[in-house]
């Protein structure tokens, strides 16, 4: 069956009967597949409890805290550890989980002081439309549209699966990359459409706090220097697969493409969103 | 260069 990639990268991470996040993924012990910087170090945790309570003292009416995709839970149980008990009564704390796998795995290790929600609109409902977002290494997993560049005939075309090229119904103006002429032949991009989507979805439910997003990425076009084949990779038990190795295991590996801050921004920017601060991930963890 | 990056972003009238 041909697909656009984004349609495979869908099924594979998602499909509900055999999505490698729906289904396959594991999350504990030295087998696990979450080897991500938040089950490595608490120290994440601390600094997002930090960076919380300097957003709550500029808008104390807002009383939730909702982190979207919570992997093994291990990032929002440091966060509410390192609480005093004061903001602990303070806060109301959301989990916005699609895979049932991770959200069993969550319950188990985080009890009942929390609420579980299948989408972020559902829990920006329950606050009231007044929450802290916050999300690590959600985006990366978001499916990617990937696009080539043609430079003889000036013009991106779309990478199906099995490999074809196909033209694009995208509009430039939506994503830095299209705008860009001055490519490489076959220079390879991702767009994350999908996540352009998801925050015209849930935005429209979000009044007033903040939002940290963590993610691996770059701005445009410094994200693919040096890369001609774009950023998409697949992790199968630790092992980088990269090419039409990606197509090879679906459901059974994760596969990611790198954010470009430029769209993400730029996207937040015209829904409304300002961007208040950015740092790399170092200067965050010091800061706080 | 390509990093974990950290944003925050907050709706316009409370920035």
């Amino acid at each position: 069956m041909a697909e656009p990639f984004s349609a495979f990268m869908a099924r594979a991470l998602f499909d509900p009967e055999r999505g490698y996040y729906t289904r396959h993924i594991r999350t504990v012990g030295s087998r696990g597949d979450f080897s991500t910087s938040a089950t490595l170090s608490p120290s994440l945790g601390h600094a997002i409890a930090d960076w919380l309570k300097a957003e709550s003292h500029l808008q104390p009416h807002v009383r939730h805290i909702i982190e979207i995709g919570a992997g093994d839970g291990s990032l929002m149980q440091t966060l509410r550890k390192s609480f005093g008990w004061w903001a602990r009564r303070r806060f109301t704390f959301h989990i916005v989980e699609t895979s049932p796998v991770l959200r069993q795995e969550q319950q188990k290790k985080l009890g009942g002081k929390f609420t579980w929600h299948t989408d972020l609109a559902a829990a920006l409902a329950s606050a009231q439309g007044h929450a802290f977002i916050y999300h690590n290494e959600l985006l990366d997993a978001f499916p990617a549209t990937l696009v080539q560049w043609n430079a003889a005939e000036q013009r991106w075309l779309e990478v199906w699966v099995p490999e074809q090229l196909h033209a694009h119904h995208l509009d430039p103006a939506h994503y830095s990359a299209l705008r860009h002429t001055s490519f490489a032949d076959r220079q390879r991009c991702e767009l994350h459409v999908s996540v352009r989507d998801w925050l015209h979805q849930w935005t429209p439910h979000w009044k007033s706090g903040a939002m940290l997003t963590i993610d691996y990425g770059d701005a445009f076009p410094q994200l693919y220097h040096r890369r001609p084949h774009g950023t998409l990779r697949a992790y199968l038990l630790h092992q980088r697969l990269t090419g039409t190795d990606i197509y090879a295991n679906p459901g059974r590996q994760d596969i990611t493409a790198d954010i470009n801050f430029t769209d993400y921004t730029a996207w937040l920017q015209a829904l409304g969103f300002a961007e208040v601060s950015q740092h790399t991930l170092a200067e965050f963890l010091h800061a706080h | 260069g390509t990093a974990f990056k950290c944003f925050v972003h907050r709706p316009q009238a409370c920035a």
